[in-house]
C-alpha cells in the first residue's frame, strides 16, 4: 500500500 | 496524523532548536559534530525535493521548510559564524564509510528507479546513520555537555515516537513503509546505548556526561 511519490511523513 | 507522529515531529523540532540555541547563546559549537549537521542538512535537502512536485498539507509544507531552514542555519553557525570554536580534530569520522554504502544501497533498494525516489531512499538511509559522527566524537573525547545530551535525547525520542506511529498506522490504516520502518528501527537502536547513559549519568548526576 505504499504510493510512490507521495510521502506524508517527515 | 496521530498523536505519536505529532509528538515525534515536535521532539525533532525541539532537538534542532536546542542545538541551535546552545550554539547561539554560548557563541560556541564546541562538542558538536559539524559532520553530523552537514549530513542532516543533506538528509532534509534530498528528502524534501517533493516540495516542488506534490502538495500534501500546509503542516507538511511548513515543517519541511522549517527543518530545511534550521538545518542550514546550524551548518552556517558551525562552519562560518563560530568556526573558530569548532573542534575539527575531534570531528574526524570518515564520511565516505557512511556515504558509499548508503548511496549504493539506495540504488539497490528503492520503490522506483527514478531520481526522486532514489534520493528519497538515500535520505532515509542517510538519516539512520547521520548521528554516528556525533556519537563517535563523544566516544573519542569521552564527554558531552549536558545540553548536547538533551539534544541527542530529543532526537532519540523522535525516532522512538515514529516507531509508535508506524505501529499505530499499521493497525489503523494497514500502512507499512518497509524502507522507512527498517531504517527507522536501525536508527533507534543507535540511541539505546545513549539513552541508558543519559538516564544514569545526566538525569541522576549533574553537568557533563562522562563515559566510563
Amino acid at each position: 500500500c505504499h504510493r510512490v511519490g507521495v510521502k506524508d511523513e517527515l | 496524523m496521530n498523536i505519536f507522529r505529532l509528538a515525534g515531529d515536535v521532539c525533532h523540532l525541539v532537538a534542532i532548536i536546542i542545538l541551535l540555541l546552545k550554539i547561539w547563546r554560548s557563541r560556541s559549537c564546541a562538542g558538536i559534530s559539524g559532520k553530523s549537521q552537514v549530513l542532516f542538512a543533506i538528509v532534509f535537502t534530498t528528502r524534501y525535493l517533493d516540495l516542488f512536485t506534490v502538495f500534501i498539507s500546509p503542516y507538511n509544507t511548513i515543517m519541511k521548510v522549517v527543518f530545511l531552514a534550521l538545518s542550514y542555519a546550524t551548518v552556517y553557525l558551525i562552519y562560518m559564524r563560530f568556526r573558530n570554536t569548532f573542534n575539527s580534530e575531534n570531528d574526524s569520522f570518515r564520511l565516505e564509510f557512511l556515504l558509499v554504502p548508503v548511496i549504493g544501497l539506495s540504488f539497490l533498494e528503492n520503490y522506483a528507479f527514478t531520481p526522486l525516489e532514489i534520493l528519497w531512499t538515500f535520505s532515509i538511509f542517510l538519516e539512520s546513520v547521520a548521528i554516528m559522527p556525533q556519537l563517535f566524537m563523544i566516544t573519542k573525547t569521552g564527554e558531552a555537555e549536558s545540553i548536547t545530551t538533551h539534544y541527542l535525547f530529543f532526537l532519540g525520542l523522535y525516532r522512538a515516537l515514529y516507531i509508535a506511529n508506524w505501529v499505530w498506522r499499521y493497525h489503523t490504516e494497514g500502512f507499512f513503509d518497509q524502507i522507512a520502518v527498517v531504517s527507522g528501527v536501525v536508527q533507534t537502536i543507535f540511541y539505546i546505548d545513549f539513552f541508558y547513559l543519559y538516564v544514569t549519568k545526566v538525569l541522576r548526576g549533574r553537568g557533563k556526561m562522562t563515559l566510563p
